[in-house]
């Protein structure tokens, strides 16, 4: 199946390096309690294919980068001192402090067998940078292989947000317009 | 541009109501539903608008407003893959679009993207309801590790369990 | 209990006369298949306590009254007619024609058991008419009686509809301050 | 009506972190989470902003918008019962508020309205899931009657099953 698995690095509710298997099964459900981190796996997916931070909850992309302290070791009053910058705190996350720097591969298979490695990082300044197969490249080349793909990032035909479905049934006869107008 | 647009609107109208009729239909009520899109000024239709409309199988004709929230979530789920079959992408990433749909429709779906998932497209849906993701191929559980403040996840593929 | 039982005339999809019992349960919960007529069952309780058609998914109160013919009699070009305007054919539902007049009914028991019938009307030329225990009323004397139960309708403050709650807590800070200043 | 709304406020402020506590609160974290309410501008409060940030229980602060679509629900409900409770209308009509909840919070929010209820206010939930209204007094059964073309309804007292 296309993709084959994700890697996360410090991205949202994700600590350190993470790994989500999606083997080669056709048709697979994420499943968990309210809160777990289903929905910032899409953003995950969404985020590698260089959708815009704006589409996943978050103002700027500092947001995406993961926020927190080994919550068995805080008291209450330093639980509220947590939503400090990320970007002006020590890179370790493993003895419990903020984050600076994530990124996300994901890793694509593609009808010929061979598999290519999409990653974007979200660097120290907050500015993302994008590797196909380990190697830097601008996101021009990096969207021009997507395109080979058929994954076309500008139109989102294959991203359906969580609340937004009822939306595209009810939105007006413009905004349908323009929907089928962005897609061709 | 009008030219661009015109093809993928007739894309879109023709198969919209297949598809519609595949989501919908049921045993006992073999045709499903009737959807179709219609363009408000057919000469500058980029500028203007496209109007879409369903009936829900054995329902009587009304405006979209006047759906119920079911009705609109599998009218548009229609629309969604009608969209999805112009330019193919090679999966499909769905979060809890199954959030207003009562257990029969839920099984429709599960029923409409197995049958998808086996010919071309890699679905990942991500799902509250048991009668949906009891249908899929593999699990993806996430959870919250408390101590360590993170979430985690763990992959299990059911095809191995089944008999 | 203070809301006793529904009493519906054409409403929507609930075609002729429909007694909907509440009894005396603190807590009831409305069930049933999509599309069955839930949502339009908290229609009728908005429509009769005075709620604006904009809120009820309708443009104007014509769209509330009851449309239909007994479908079991339909070919399929005769369905595609069933839209036409409510207001322009027979009365009669029974025969399997479209309605022209429609009302909701509540029947409200106080804190003394005393039963008040308040009773909102769709006129056959789509107009909203008012009756308090069966005697005609103006708003502003039917809005009174409502507003000595602590029912206030300009605040909507005990009305959640479908697909709006979450919207709740996204609304930004000044949309919740209008809220507030509304329920003041 | 600077008064009115600093009465209005000054309630709600007062009353939602206990409310967010007993619907978010669990056997296993008797807490609960924290919510709090803050004028943006207390000198001319009804022309600027009121900001509403909740904290679920054990997890740090982040912003409304990056909350998931659960943990949303919990804290918009919080809010509507806090606003209820301001003029407390004689009962609450809720439409499948439980949409985004998973089965731990539709039953936190089945205990919050049970105990709701039987103080003072009558409850009339619609619901898909049986996980709540397995919990309730009172059933209406909603469906179509396909021959009448028309909406039908069954009361059931449950509580006249109960041993
Ligand atoms: N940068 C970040 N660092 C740490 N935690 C974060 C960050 N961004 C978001 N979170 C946490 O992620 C959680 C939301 O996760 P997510 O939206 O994926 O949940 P979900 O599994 O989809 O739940 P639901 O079923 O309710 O939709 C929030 O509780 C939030 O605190
Ligand atoms: N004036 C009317 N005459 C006849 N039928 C109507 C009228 N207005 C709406 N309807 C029908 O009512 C149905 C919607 O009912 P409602 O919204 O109450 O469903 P629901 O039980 O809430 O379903 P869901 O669980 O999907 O939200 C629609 O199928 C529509 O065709
Ligand atoms: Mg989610
Ligand atoms: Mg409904």
């Amino acid at each position: 199946m296309p993709l084959k698995r994700l890697e996360l690095y410090n991205f949202k509710s994700y600590r350190g390096t993470q790994i989500i298997d999606l083997g080669d099964a056709p048709f697979t459900c994420i499943i968990g309690p309210n809160g777990a981190g289903k929905s910032n796996l899409m953003d995950a997916i969404s985020f590698v294919l260089g959708v815009k931070s704006a589409q996943l909850r978050s103002t700027q992309l500092r947001d995406l980068v993961y926020r927190g302290r080994k919550a068995a070791q805080m008291d209450n009053d330093e639980a509220m001192d947590v939503d400090e910058e990320a970007g002006e705190t020590l890179t370790q996350t493993e003895n419990g402090t903020d984050a600076r720097s994530a990124w996300v591969q994901a890793v694509y298979e593609d009808e010929n067998r061979k598999e290519w490695k999409f990653r974007r990082n979200i660097s120290t300044v907050g500015v993302s940078t994008y590797h196909l197969n380990s190697k830097a490249v601008p996101w021009t080349a990096y969207n021009q292989q997507l395109e080979k793909f058929n994954i076309l990032v500008k139109a989102k035909n294959f991203l359906v947000f969580q609340g937004d479905v009822e939306g595209v049934a009810s939105q007006d006869s413009k905004a349908l317009a323009r929907l089928i107008d962005r897609i061709s | 541009r009008c030219d661009l647009f015109n093809k993928a609107y007739e894309h879109m109208s023709g198969c919209i109501d297949k598809i519609y009729k595949d989501l919908t239909k049921a045993k006992n009520m073999p045709t499903g539903g009737v959807a179709f899109l219609s363009l408000e000024d057919a000469e500058e239709p980029y500028l203007s608008g496209v109007r879409y409309n369903v009936m829900p199988p054995s329902k009587q004709f009304v405006e979209m407003e006047q759906l119920s929230g079911g009705e609109k979530t599998m009218a548009a789920l229609a629309l969604l893959f009608a969209i999805h079959s112009f330019h193919p992408a090679p999966f499909f990433v769905l979060d809890e679009v199954d959030a207003a749909l009562d257990p029969t429709n839920v099984s429709k779906l599960a029923r409409y993207v197995r049958h998808q998932a086996e010919k071309s497209v890699q679905f990942l849906i991500i799902s509250l309801k048991s009668t949906l993701y009891e249908h899929a191929d593999g699990l993806v559980g996430v959870y919250r590790e408390q101590e360590e403040n993170s979430s985690k996840s763990l992959s299990l593929d059911l095809r191995k369990y089944v008999e």
